[in-house]
């Protein structure tokens, strides 16, 4: 795992609660807001089932701490989008809160609905870019979360290793998280 | 006949995984060190854009120069593929897989503490 410069991380009063929304005017329509909604409170779920964060959806999209949105091409912070494929989203170290998701995509929920050969998994790309979103850089493991890439039609979503030491060290630990959640192949691997 | 491009196997297998800007990549393969090849300026950008080089885009040049042989060295090292300092299949197939648009760059690797019993 990795860490952005000067290693930052969100600075609240425990118990941490980290509020989100989504963005009223940047989102997509072929997805029903419930689903979209249900893959991020999974997505949040992971990473708060390791370390002693809370995060919680608000309406106000202008005071939550994570702004979540779809857009494209150069939507005005400097990371302009690219179309299909190609970069599928980004988001901004701690405590700017930004998550973008390019809305060129063929974002899906579930492969058996959306068969596009070019589907991009939304509940993966939440999770990795929550990680960013929290303080995680990107890891040069291939199994975590936290690797830059992902292959359409594929679905990485579970949390390896890698990436809870990484935001374990950042957070701490959940105190009701036992590492006999994670792999057997991960746990057998970190105690060899 | 038409010849094979030597890089068609491996074209066949990233098709799926690649947008067209990237896939013109695979062009690329096996180029290393000395290699001078149109276009590698744009691979350059690449590596520019995900934190891997820093000259400036008037001084992108297509040759595979010592800048772009270090760049793809520290690519494989952060990705975890084998540093062979060459634009290998493996490394191929990672710069035209899509990913996340975050820079690689300003990162710090966590290092593990060693502690001795003494």
């Amino acid at each position: 795992y990795a860490y952005f410069d000067g290693e930052p991380r969100w600075d609240r009063s425990s118990p941490m609660i980290l509020t989100y929304a989504f963005s009223p005017d940047h989102t997509i329509d072929y997805l029903s807001s419930a689903d979209i909604r249900a893959v991020f409170e999974r997505s949040f779920a992971r990473w708060s089932s390791v370390i002693p964060v809370n995060f919680t959806e608000v309406d106000d999209y202008y005071s939550a701490d994570i702004k979540i949105g779809w857009y494209r091409g150069d939507h005005g912070d400097g990371q302009p989008f690219d179309g299909v494929l190609g970069v599928l989203a980004h988001a901004f170290s701690p405590e700017n809160g930004r998550l973008h998701l390019d809305g060129a995509e063929a974002w899906a929920v579930d492969f058996k609905e959306q068969k596009s050969k070019v589907a991009v998994d939304l509940e993966s790309v939440a999770t990795h870019e929550i990680g960013h979103i929290l303080g995680l850089a990107h890891s040069a493991v291939k199994d975590a979360v936290m690797y830059p890439s992902l292959s359409p039609r594929t679905k990485k979503v579970d949390l390896r290793i890698d990436d809870v030491e990484g935001i374990q060290a950042l957070y701490g630990s959940n105190p009701n998280f036992k590492y006999s959640s994670l792999y057997e192949s991960d746990i057998s691997s970190s105690r060899s | 006949r038409k010849l094979l491009d030597p890089s068609t196997e491996l074209t066949a297998d990233v098709r799926t995984n690649s947008n067209a800007t990237w896939h013109s990549f695979m062009r690329f393969l096996d180029a290393e060190k000395g290699s001078q090849l149109r276009g590698m300026s744009e691979l350059k950008k690449y590596f520019q854009r995900f934190g891997y080089l820093s000259i400036p885009n008037q001084n992108l040049t297509d040759s595979f120069d010592e800048d772009l042989e270090s760049a793809v060295l520290q690519y494989q090292k952060n990705l975890g593929l084998p540093a062979t300092g060459r634009l290998d299949s493996d490394t191929m197939k990672e710069i035209t897989s899509p990913r996340c648009g975050v820079s690689d760059k300003k990162t710090r690797t966590a290092q593990k503490l060693h502690a001795k019993i003494h």
